[in-house]
């Protein structure tokens, strides 16, 4: 029997708002410690890893491992039926080749509950490397996801760019070309508001504004993103999700010219 | 703008 019970049910329907552009399906590894995903776009630049706590749930109970492949576009409109201030639950039996999503609203007047269909999905999983990060950059999530957007009506890439200045964010294209630099913030009144750049070595590097764009969809998770970076790897782009856990979008950079 | 890498050159299977 697995059965995850989360009262800011919105959270959840925040996660799915996060993936759902990225992924088609992906399968949900459900074990006594939390819920693990890891899954790839379908052109394999980009890799979404997220991590849901057991701690974090008010109810969890998982007797045995399940693996449960589902499809986003279907499991999206599902919790599309859930108000943001309903209790969601999932639950499903150990071999069962259903899930069901269980939202209960604050007064328990209402329970509403949806099954559905589990998919079994081939899906490759890689290894993640423990990688110590040259450039680690903390800043305001919406702020982050402002740049993105601003930045796409210029190119199709992102360049940046960190030194002990602070971050550079540049784009050029056929209309032109455009820079935003970020200052390290002195100190402020609230730390989400903070830009933070720890950094050992500047690094340089290249990203797809289409990607970058699609993981601030996170944005409404947090009211803070961590970007970290190293020359020639994948971009860690992360959002705490609660107290929950988080959500990682790695993304592969582009390379020479 | 560059090659666009997969995510493959850099982890490998687990």
């Amino acid at each position: 029997m697995f059965e995850a019970r989360l009262v800011q049910g919105s959270l959840l329907k925040k996660v799915m708002e996060a993936i759902k552009d990225l992924l088609n399906e992906a399968s949900f590894d459900c074990a006594h410690s939390g819920i693990l995903l890891q899954a790839m776009d379908n052109s394999h630049v980009s890799l979404v890893s997220l991590n849901l706590r057991k701690e974090g749930f008010d109810k969890y109970r998982c007797d045995r491992n399940i693996v449960m492949g589902m499809n986003l576009t279907s499991m999206s409109k599902i919790l599309k039926c859930a108000s943001n201030d309903d209790i969601i639950t999932m639950k499903a039996q150990d071999s069962a080749d259903t899930v069901t999503f269980v939202f209960e609203s604050p007064n328990q007047e209402k329970v509403s509950e949806y099954e559905m269909k589990l998919m079994n999905l081939d899906q490759d999983q890689l290894g993640i490397p423990e990688t110590e990060y040259c450039c680690i950059i903390k800043l305001p999530s919406g702020e982050f996801a402002r740049i993105c957007r601003d930045l796409s009506q210029f190119g199709e890439s992102i360049v940046i760019s960190c030194t002990k200045e602070g971050v550079k964010f540049s784009a050029a294209g056929d209309i032109g070309t455009a820079n935003i630099k970020l200052a390290q913030t002195g100190t402020v009144d609230k730390e989400e508001d903070a830009v933070i750049v720890d950094m050992q070595e500047p690094v340089t590097l290249t990203f797809s504004c289409k990607y970058l764009n699609m993981f601030t969809k996170a944005t409404p998770l947090s009211p803070q993103v961590c970007l970290s970076m190293s020359p020639d790897v994948p971009l860690v782009v992360e959002y705490k999700i609660g107290e929950i856990g988080h959500i990682r979008y790695y993304l592969a950079p582009r390379i020479g010219d | 703008q560059g090659t666009q890498m997969r995510m493959e050159s850099f982890f490998g299977a687990a």
